[in-house]
């Protein structure tokens, strides 16, 4: 790597600079332009973009501050992940899906888990529609209004809405991160939609397959599937939900 | 369907790398261009560095926006290997506030080369990707649910 740079790690971790862990702050920046742009992916349109990069900042100086070049971890990859961290806690805490929304899709949750148990299986729309005391368009309204396509969206159904850890992310084979505070990456993130993926319906399967591991759009499953993009959109928020409620279980 | 995939994947590697250059030496290019200004204007502001840096570093919205499509947020596996990314990775910016006039404008005309270079080379990989995502999603349509099983 380059001697400028450890030249200046060595003078912050020796004695704490602030000259030194300004010019770190300014040379690692663009990591936060990086990661600002893929985490604001499939937000919905009232969280202000613009603020991702201030909410990232502060990620940034805490990777600084907290960097142990000893440890032989890659500085951009131990920042980055403190960056996506900040961002999405500061989100989360801003209620990025509007109170209102969220206990509905807390209402979807349950009744997903409590089916799963009670059937041994990933419950259809009909029924699920059944358990919540709706009828089938209502229902299909409220998993049109959680947008979950983002990585905040996926993060928050990993990581579980408290610190605990969930029990399926201790089960992942190499959690031998450096960090004990490291979040789940994303390379993980797709192993656990992997392992729980065969538990859901064939069409549910297809859709959550063909979105993280194909790369297509919402509106380039509709046309392999023949359905609409919202049908789409609603069965991957059902997916996203029954994935949350597995892993929380 | 296979070699039309293999394509794929390797457009998408590439592409991962390509954008995270991108996105580095924008941010470099902008944060040069401002010292730049701010040695110009004079520096009034009152901001502390974290608040300053966030203007700069975010993007106007775009023109048109993209349909959502699952990203991954860690940086690309080939890190900055090449010989040519020195220019989005060595201690440049970390220098910013030792160079000269002339040498700030040497480097934000090196800078903006480069990043004019990478974004055409992005474009064009974008444009290949996105014909290959089409001709796949036409394979698994006409292929049926048996063409996505064979994925998933
Ligand atoms: N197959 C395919 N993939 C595409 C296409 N356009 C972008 N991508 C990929 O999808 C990611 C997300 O794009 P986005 O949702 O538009 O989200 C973008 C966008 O909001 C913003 N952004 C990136 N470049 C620009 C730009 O030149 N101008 C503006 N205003 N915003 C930009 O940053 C976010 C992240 O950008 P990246 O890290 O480059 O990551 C991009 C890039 O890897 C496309 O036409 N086809
Ligand atoms: N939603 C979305 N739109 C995208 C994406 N990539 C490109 N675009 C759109 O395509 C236009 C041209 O992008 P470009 O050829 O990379 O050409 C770009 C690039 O070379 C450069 N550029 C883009 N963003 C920045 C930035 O933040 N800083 C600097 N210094 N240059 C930038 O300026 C040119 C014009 O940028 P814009 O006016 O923003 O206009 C952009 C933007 O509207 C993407 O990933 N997602």
């Amino acid at each position: 790597d380059d001697p400028e740079l450890a030249a200046l790690w060595q003078r912050f971790s020796a004695d704490g600079d602030p000259q030194a862990r300004e010019r770190l702050i300014l040379q690692y920046a663009p990591l936060v332009k990086y990661v600002a742009g893929r985490v604001s992916v499939g937000l919905p349109s009232h969280v202000e973009v613009a603020d991702l990069t201030s909410y990232g900042m502060f990620g940034l100086i805490d990777a600084v501050e907290r960097y142990d070049p000893a440890r032989g971890v890659r500085f951009e990859s131990y920042a980055i992940q403190r960056i996506r961290g900040a961002i999405i806690d500061e989100l989360r805490s801003l209620d990025w899906i509007p109170r209102s929304v969220r206990s509905k899709a807390r209402q979807v949750e349950e009744a997903l888990q409590d089916l799963e148990h009670r059937l041994g299986r990933s419950p259809g729309e009909e029924e699920l529609a059944g358990e919540l005391g709706m009828d089938l368009d209502e229902m299909r309204r409220t998993l049109s209004q959680v947008a979950l396509t983002s990585v905040v969206a996926l993060d928050e159904a990993v990581g579980g809405d408290d610190e605990a850890r969930s029990p399926l992310v201790e089960r992942l084979p190499d959690r031998s991160s450096p960090d004990p505070e490291a979040r789940v990456d994303d390379a993980e993130m797709r192993r656990l939609l992997a392992t729980t993926v065969d538990e859901l319906g064939e069409r549910e399967r297809s859709v959550v397959v063909l979105y993280y591991f194909e790369g297509l759009t919402l509106a380039q499953i509709g046309e392999v599937l023949g359905v609409t993009e919202s049908r789409v959109s609603q069965i991957h928020s059902k997916s996203v939900l029954a994935l949350r409620g597995k892993i929380a279980g | 369907a296979a070699e039309v995939r293999a394509a794929r994947d390797e457009c998408r590697a590439e592409e991962a790398q390509l954008s995270y250059l991108r996105r580095l030496l924008q941010a470099r290019l902008d944060l040069v261009r401002a010292e730049q200004r701010r040695r110009r204007e004079g520096d009034g502001s009152t901001e502390a560095l974290s608040e300053r840096l966030a203007t700069l570093l975010a993007d106007a919205p775009p023109a048109s926006r993209r349909e959502a499509r699952a990203v991954s947020v860690d940086p690309p596996a080939t890190h900055m290997r090449r010989a040519e990314d020195r220019l989005a990775s060595d201690a440049t910016l970390a220098r910013v506030p030792d160079l000269d006039e002339d040498a700030l404008a040497r480097l934000a005309s090196e800078l903006a080369d480069r990043e004019q270079e990478i974004s055409r080379r992005r474009r064009a990989l974008l444009d290949r990707l996105d014909r290959l995502q089409e001709e796949l999603v036409a394979r698994y349509r006409d292929g049926g649910t048996a063409a996505v099983d064979a994925i998933v």
